[in-house]
């Protein structure tokens, strides 16, 4: 499981 | 979306407009940190910077709106409307020693070494720590309006609500992003002092005052 940025999280 | 980012964002939601209606109806910030509500207004801007790149939803878009919109609205009131009625000699936390760590921190910390990300991640870590100069006035003055409590309470609880939100999102989606939930834990932890307060006294009636 990569750790990857939460593009769509306010 | 799930039902616990769904319920933190509403949380969120309620706690930036109960504050801007308590300012705005009984016309005054007494008790209310400025220097919080600045930081929360950066935090906004760092972190939404992409409602000018992508778009994601209206819901996406929409919130960001009103939380960008709520928070100015708030420091505005706070610093220029009703700036008579702002207890500067209780809000002296020293900012600076928030933003520079924070700041040195997102360069050092991220996930991708460009404009946006850092400063999302600024903006992630400038987050937990924003609401310090607040609790920090609170302790100055030993008390805290009942419906400021309400305010942090909501606040404190949408945090908590994403870090459910992260375990739900790492068991179904097999996401997880370090960053955002090492600090929405530390965010989550700073309030659980006034989350004791608030269940122990707030909710049986009483007002929140200092020493417990």
């Amino acid at each position: 499981r990569t750790p990857v940025r939460a593009k769509d999280e306010l | 979306m799930n039902i616990f980012r769904l319920t933190g964002d509403l949380s969120h939601l309620a706690a930036i407009i109960i504050l801007l209606l308590k300012i705005w109806k009984s016309r005054s910030c007494a008790g209310i940190s400025g220097k919080s509500q600045v930081l929360f207004a950066l935090v906004f801007t760092t972190r939404y910077l992409d409602l000018l790149t992508s778009f994601i939803s209206l819901y996406n878009t929409t919130m960001k709106v009103i939380y960008i919109g709520c928070s100015y609205a708030t420091v505005y009131l706070i610093y220029m409307k009703l700036k008579a009625t702002y207890d500067g000699n209780h809000d002296t936390f020293r900012v600076e020693f928030l933003i520079v760590p924070v700041g040195g921190l997102a360069f050092l910390v991220n996930h991708d070494f460009s404009p946006l990300e850092i400063l999302w991640t600024f903006s992630i870590y400038l987050e937990s720590v924003a609401i310090l100069p607040q609790l920090f006035m609170i302790s100055k003055t030993g008390e805290a309006e009942t419906i400021t409590t309400h305010y942090l309470f909501f606040l404190g609880l949408y945090r908590a609500l994403y870090l459910i939100n992260w375990i739900w999102r790492f068991y179904f989606e097999g996401f997880f992003d370090m960053i955002a939930i090492v600090a929405g834990v530390v965010q989550t932890i700073l309030y659980c002092d006034f989350f004791y307060l608030y269940v122990t006294k707030v909710l049986k009636g009483k007002k929140l005052s200092l020493p417990a």
